[in-house]
């Protein structure tokens, strides 16, 4: 039998990606791309709610509106992209 | 496919690039030759050429950066954002900018083009057998002199073929040294240095002296990346040193232990314990073609689209053999129009059998006999449009501003309300309609006129209708009640408006397209989401509620908000 492996995560000098939670990333992902915090003419404010700006998020990449960070979401938000933002404010 | 605000595009059909930059990754010949080809993508369905210059400014600047590489969207490091690019327009606007911490291929791996040999700078060929054994990348072995070659051919003992592969012993890019190769050791600001450096450098690209003292001669270039070598970490351009010793187990190849995110690194050096150094190992990388494509289409004036298979699609997939999907080529031809030296293509799905076309598929015979009888109601010929407080549709046919209300209709033939004439009934010029409509339109092609009232529609060709159809038919979810706005978008195209939702209808085709619905207010933002007519006038979009109107202009501005009645209608 194999013994499973116990990974530790070691912080790479230089890394520019660090460690982060899957929530972190999905809020920096939705932050970045234009999905959060829409521009109002009362000026900038979150305008729409996690749920929705996932649904929005997850409607403009062909994926199940489902509003929750699903495991599919999170590996959409992983993959390697442009860096023009999907919504503009 | 998207444009972007205001549909901003290059007014001269001539659009010029310059390349300010080369990554270390491939030969400069390549990127060249990337780049060429991504502008070939969209010069073959538009009237655009591209010409490229080496001096000045260009329409188009391509550089290649890391991290703050000098606008305000750094990049992350590898992986994640690849590239990004600026619509038309002056200064930055334009340019495509590269992230080189990715390790830029074909798609397939490190693209290894030779030079000297034998083989007139062929690319190599992976894998190739040398001396009986197999080799995946360049190699010094059976060498002296520490250049790295490899084999042009599968066989190099049977062939003979080789060339030299990119090293800095050999040559390198940029810097001021006409491209001459390192000398080591070399000394700067004091120091020996053996190798490539990035030592007084904040870019993070590694450069070498041309002569033995930089302080000295200040001649210099940079080191092109050799294929054995890591990406990124903090050993750029090193190879990886096998075996290597992490967290006190000892690696024969590159693994993905220590990181949460997968990626296989190495050590470059016998430990990583003790020196720290390490680097991500070479993969297929990103195909810098299909990249550039990409980043042209930014360039060139196209948003991302959420058509999986499109080009402007945000994310990154390799295809081997590329072809501009039709939802790119409506989009950039939307915004300059068709090349005419380019024949249609041949199409390349099976052919349909012999019967109706979607145009000619009416459920309904045509007839000039009303299917459902119009609801009789009372024309009052003094009822007068300035007394209304909102209209069910309103609509421009013939060039005329029409208003609907309860199975009548007024025009607007002057500039105000002394040229509106009416009411008349709707049951003389369209019988087949209901009194109430939720939304109607012209295409502006065919002259049809489509008339929308809950979950059905018509279609008028003069006094011939087809339907009622039901609005699934055109690919409208069965759970919408109604359709309560409609806006021609260019040719052939129009967004339906319903709820806080939108979608596009290919009116040839009698579908809606891919991608939709999209919301509203993401597109169309400070227009209220509970709209319940819209419709196109003088190339402004009108959104109404109730008495009111929100006029956007081409931009997607809000430049007006105001009555229909005094404004629009122009009563007193």
């Amino acid at each position: 039998w194999c013994k499973p492996l116990k990974s530790v995560f070691v912080t790479f000098p230089g890394d520019v990606i660090k460690n982060m939670t899957n929530k972190e990333l999905a809020e920096q992902y939705l932050k970045r791309f234009g999905y959060l915090n829409v521009m109002q003419k009362t000026g900038l404010q979150p305008a729409v709610s996690a749920s929705k700006a996932l649904k929005r998020m997850q409607r403009q990449m062909g994926l199940e509106e489902t509003g929750r960070l699903d495991e599919t979401t999170i590996d959409a938000m992983k993959q390697p992209r442009c860096g023009v933002v999907d919504v503009r404010n | 496919y998207q444009t972007f605000d205001g549909d901003l595009k290059w007014n001269n059909k001539d659009v010029t690039y310059r390349i300010l930059n080369y990554s270390p990754d491939m030969e400069s010949s390549l990127i060249d030759d990337a780049f060429a080809r991504a502008f070939k993508v969209w010069s073959e369905v538009t009237p655009l050429t591209f010409t490229r210059l080496y001096d000045g400014t260009a329409d188009i600047m391509i550089s290649f950066g890391k991290a703050n590489h000098g606008d305000p969207y750094p990049f992350d490091g590898k992986d994640g954002l690849l590239a990004h690019a600026y619509p038309p327009g002056e200064g930055m606007q334009g340019d495509a900018h590269f992230d080189d911490d990715e390790f830029w291929t074909l798609g397939t791996g490190p693209a290894v083009k030779t030079r000297y040999g034998n083989s007139d700078g062929a690319m190599c060929h992976f894998p190739y057998t040398f001396d009986g054994k197999t080799y995946t990348t360049c190699t010094t072995e059976g060498r002296t002199d520490d250049l790295p070659w490899c084999s042009t051919t599968a066989d190099y003992d049977n062939d003979k073929k080789f060339g030299f592969c990119p090293s800095e012993l050999l040559y390198t890019i940029g810097g001021n040294s006409n491209g001459a190769e390192c000398v080591f050791p070399f000394v700067f600001l004091g120091e020996t240095y053996n190798g490539c450096t990035t030592e007084g450098r904040s870019d993070g690209y590694r450069w070498c002296a041309t002569t033995n003292n930089f302080d000295q001669d200040k001649q210099f270039g940079f080191c092109p990346s050799r294929d054995t070598a890591v990406i990124g970490g903090n050993s750029e351009g090193e190879p990886c040193h096998f075996p290597f010793t992490f967290l006190e187990n000892t690696y024969t190849s590159c693994t993905s232990e220590g990181r949460s995110d997968g990626k296989l690194w190495c050590g470059t050096t016998a430990s990583y314990d003790k020196d720290q150094k390490w680097g991500f190992c070479a993969d297929r990388g990103y195909s810098l073609f299909l990249v550039a494509a990409h980043e042209f289409g930014h360039a060139l004036g196209l948003d991302h689209s959420n058509i999986q298979d499109a080009l402007m699609y945000p994310m990154y997939k390799y295809v081997e053999t590329f072809s501009l999907h039709e939802d790119d080529v409506e989009g950039i031809q939307y915004l300059y129009g068709p090349n005419p030296d380019t024949k249609p293509p041949k199409p390349t799905t099976t052919p349909s059998p012999p019967g109706p076309t979607p145009e000619t598929e009416p459920t309904e015979e045509p007839t000039r006999k009303p299917t459902i009888p119009t609801t009789p109601h009372p024309v009052d010929p003094s009822a007068d449009a300035c007394q209304m407080e909102m209209f069910d549709a309103i609509t421009e046919i013939q060039g005329k501003l029409h208003f609907f209300k309860d199975g009548q209709y007024w025009k607007m033939t002057g500039k105000d309300h002394k040229g509106l004439k009416g009411p008349y009934p709707m049951a003389d010029m369209w019988p087949a309609l209901p009194a109430v409509i939720d939304t109607t339109f012209e295409d502006h092609l065919t002259k049809k006129i489509y008339f929308f009232s809950g979950t059905r529609f018509w279609v008028y060709t003069g006094q011939n209708v087809l339907g009622p159809r039901t609005i699934e038919k055109l690919g409208l979810p069965s759970t919408l009640s109604r359709v309560e706005g409609a806006v021609q978008r260019g040719k052939g195209k129009v967004l339906l408006f319903s709820g806080e939702n939108y979608w596009r209808l290919d009116v040839k085709a009698q579908i809606i397209d891919k991608g939709y619905p999209r919301y509203t207010d993401l597109v169309f933002g400070g227009v209220p989401t509970d709209a319940h007519d819209v419709f196109l006038y003088k190339g402004h979009t009108y959104f109404c509620r109730g008495r009111f109107y929100w006029r956007m202009n081409s931009r997607r501005q809000v430049d007006r908000v105001g009555y229909v009645k005094y404004d629009v209608m122009k009563c007193p």
